[in-house]
Formats: structure tokens, C-alpha cells, sequence
């Protein structure tokens, strides 16, 4: 494998977003590109990475890998890089590391770090392809705000999706908040804009403590996209350039 | 934890 990333700021944000969710971690290298699934410990939730190899230049993958990588080392590892910097990731063919170096773009700087792998057994699970009733489609900073904002009253969020909008409702020991968005066009930015596209009402309940570790993602794309269907795992993805994307998957929470 | 429901029921195991 030989991955040569423009910008490193791009996979210390990925794995800054996940590492509080997953700990031990393969990267699975092929043609296409880099991706991993990997459940939380409590297995509620699920996060799914794909960097596709156009958001590498050059990409090279010979044969299929998985890197076992724990994430805290890798942390450590990219906390050397400036998010500037150029960041080649190289492994060999059956590795016992992943060899990353970080160019600075303006100077001679070069740092070389090897981590050690690990040999994780992970299961992967099939993520069926899913016609969702609703998709929502919001600014990122939105969501983090109403699940920081909604978080503080309670442990779990009514997400109801109607033709009027979408109400996020939580009920707590102190009281009870709500937010409600409407689909709306910001002619000046589209970024800020709300999308809501329904085929079927929609709602469901969440664990706020899981929408709010996914929101730690909010730094890698100005919008986010939620998809919901009665009775299936919410799907919150941040989409990265090249087709790229980071999801996280999450179980509803079990009515009476 | 209760009242939640797991990632796994809904997605099969490869």
C-alpha cells in the first residue's frame, strides 16, 4: 500500500471523530481505497469510513490488507502532523506496521513514524441499502448544536419528521426542550440551507450520548445528512470530498 | 442499557 494524502488535516479530523467510539480498528486497503466498519463496545452504534483512492494522488494497493490499527496510537502518531502537511501512508504485503510520513508542504521537514499492527478479528456486518422515508439534510454546526443544546436536559431525543419539518423533542428531570427545523433555501449560502426530502412520516427516539460523539465529525464537512425510516438505525453521514464519507450508524431506542 | 436496542439485530453478520 502506498497512500499519499494533500492534506493530513483530513485523516486526523476522521480519526479524531471515531476514536471515542471505536478503539481497535482494521483498515481495510484495497484498489478502491481505505474504508472500516467497526462497532462501539456496546454495539449501538456502528461507524463506517470509506476514503476512496481519488482522494489519494498517487493511490497504490496491490493486494487486499487490513491494518489492525488502535486508534489512541494512531492519535498520538498524527498529533506530529500539521494538518498541512503531505501524509504518505506505506504498508507492505503481510505488514507488522504502517509506516506514515508527514512532508511539510514549505519546508525539508520530513517525519517518519512506523506503528505497530494488530491482528483484530472483527466481524463485519452487512449494511443493507436502505430507501429511507425521510433525509434531512442540515448545516453540520446545526446538529451539533441541538444534540449539545439537547443533551443537557436529557439522555435520549425524540427525532419526528413530518411534511411541516423535522422536531427534535427531549424530556428530562428539569423539563422538557424542542427544536424544529423547516425546510429552507439560504439564497446567499447554500451551506446553511435545510433540506428535507419525506416519502412517509417518520419517529424515532435516540441516545443523545452517541449523536453527540458523532458530531465530533462536524469539523469534516459543512453539512450533514440524516436518514430515517421507522424501526431502522438512524444513519448520520458527513460526506468528504471525492466521494468520500464518514457514517455512523445508530439503533433506535426501544419503545414500551 | 436498557431500552436500546443493538446495531446487530438490524445489520446481519457478513
Amino acid at each position: 500500500l502506498e497512500a499519499r494524502l494533500e492534506q493530513a488535516a483530513m485523516l486526523k479530523r476522521v480519526v479524531d471523530a471515531i476514536k471515542d467510539l471505536v478503539q481497535d480498528c482494521n483498515f481495510d486497503c484495497n484498489d478502491s481505497g481505505i474504508a472500516l466498519q467497526a462497532m462501539d463496545n456496546s454495539h449501538v452504534a456502528l461507524v463506517s469510513m470509506m476514503l476512496k483512492s481519488e482522494s489519494f494522488s498517487p493511490f497504490r494497493c496491490d493486494r487486499n490488507i487490513a491494518l489492525g490499527i488502535n486508534l489512541t496510537s494512531l492519535t498520538k502518531v498524527l498529533r506530529a502532523a500539521q494538518g498541512d502537511d503531505i501524509l504518505t501512508l506505506k504498508a507492505e504485503d503481510a505488514p507488522d506496521v504502517v509506516n506514515l510520513t508527514f512532508e511539510s508542504p514549505e519546508s525539508d521537514r520530513l517525519s517518519e513514524y512506523d506503528i505497530k499492527l494488530m491482528d483484530i478479528d472483527q466481524e463485519h456486518l452487512g449494511i443493507p441499502d436502505t430507501e429511507y422515508a425521510a433525509t434531512i439534510t442540515l448545516p453540520s454546526s446545526e446538529f451539533s448544536r441541538i444534540t449539545r443544546d439537547l443533551s443537557a436536559l436529557s439522555e435520549s431525543v425524540a427525532i419526528e419528521c413530518t411534511k411541516e419539518g423535522v422536531k427534535f423533542t427531549c424530556t428530562g428531570d428539569i423539563g422538557n426542550g424542542s427544536v424544529s427545523l423547516r425546510q429552507h433555501t439560504n439564497v446567499e449560502n447554500d451551506a446553511k440551507s435545510v433540506d428535507i426530502s419525506l416519502t412517509e412520516p417518520v419517529a424515532l427516539t435516540f441516545s443523545l450520548k452517541y449523536l453527540v460523539n458523532f458530531c465530533k465529525a462536524a469539523g469534516l464537512s459543512d453539512r450533514v445528512r440524516l436518514c430515517l425510516s421507522n424501526e431502522v438505525p438512524l444513519l448520520v453521514e458527513y460526506g468528504l470530498s471525492n466521494n468520500s464519507y464518514l457514517r455512523f450508524y445508530l439503533a433506535p431506542k426501544i419503545g414500551d | 442499557i436498557e431500552g436500546q436496542g443493538s446495531i446487530a439485530t438490524f445489520f446481519g453478520k457478513k
